[in-house]
């Protein structure tokens, strides 16, 4: 399991 | 924030100056695919949803309006503006290959099966093939204007820097995102051909063409 998307990334 | 995230970030806002200028300098969308213009205005739509929902910074949030507000004058300009100058004939690929595959995969791997993680999803599979109309376009005419070429390699950069910040973030934050990391090998592979014609040709002062 990856920690996915932190919404910082554009 | 590092310093390959900082440089991929200013390569897109780059690649986007380049592109507006170049139209609205020269007054026309020659050899510019709008297809491809669409399927980036529409991952903006669906990625930066969040602007409403998650906080982050203001250079964040700046960027999000950034990219949402250009990639709309961009369409409005190929289709409004100089519609004329929009080079339709040669603007040939089926977007729906691309829109349909990205759906369903979007629905089938995700982080989380909820509508902003979908769509979260479905903008980043989008993201990474949504050029193929404009590499397309290119094989079809067989070159490109400098100026087209200069966008494509600044385009293309700001995804192979961002391969560079993942493998930073995964050594100095263990964190890590096998969606985003898969779909932006798969968006920087398909630049590859472009930066070896790029390097080899137009640095050389050479208008891009393509082998006959």
């Amino acid at each position: 399991e990856d920690n996915g998307n932190d919404h910082d990334e554009l | 924030m590092n310093i390959f995230r900082l440089a991929g970030d200013l390569a897109h806002v780059f690649a986007i100056i380049i592109l507006l200028l170049k139209i609205w300098k020269t007054r026309s969308c020659a050899g510019i695919s709008g297809k491809s213009q669409i399927l980036f205005a529409l991952v903006y739509l669906t990625r930066y949803l969040d602007l409403f929902t998650t906080y982050v910074s203001l250079y964040n949030s700046v960027m999000k309006v950034l990219f949402l507000a250009s990639s709309g004058a961009t369409v409005y300009l190929m289709y409004v503006k100089f519609r004329a100058t929009y080079d339709r004939n040669h603007d040939s690929f089926r977007i729906e290959f691309l829109l349909v595959p990205c759906l369903l995969l979007s629905l089938l791997i995700n982080h989380e099966f909820t509508v902003m993680e979908v769509l979260w999803t479905f903008s980043i599979y989008l993201e990474s093939v949504a050029i193929l109309p404009q590499l397309f376009m290119v094989s079809k005419t067989g070159e490109a204007e400098s100026i087209t070429s200069h966008y494509l390699f600044a385009l293309g950069s700001y995804r192979a820097l961002y391969l560079l910040n993942w493998v930073y973030r995964y050594i100095v934050e263990s964190h890590y995102d096998l969606i985003a990391i898969f779909a932006g090998i798969v968006q920087t592979i398909l630049y590859c051909d472009f930066f070896y014609l790029y390097i080899t040709k137009v640095l050389k002062g050479k208008k891009l063409q393509l082998p006959a």
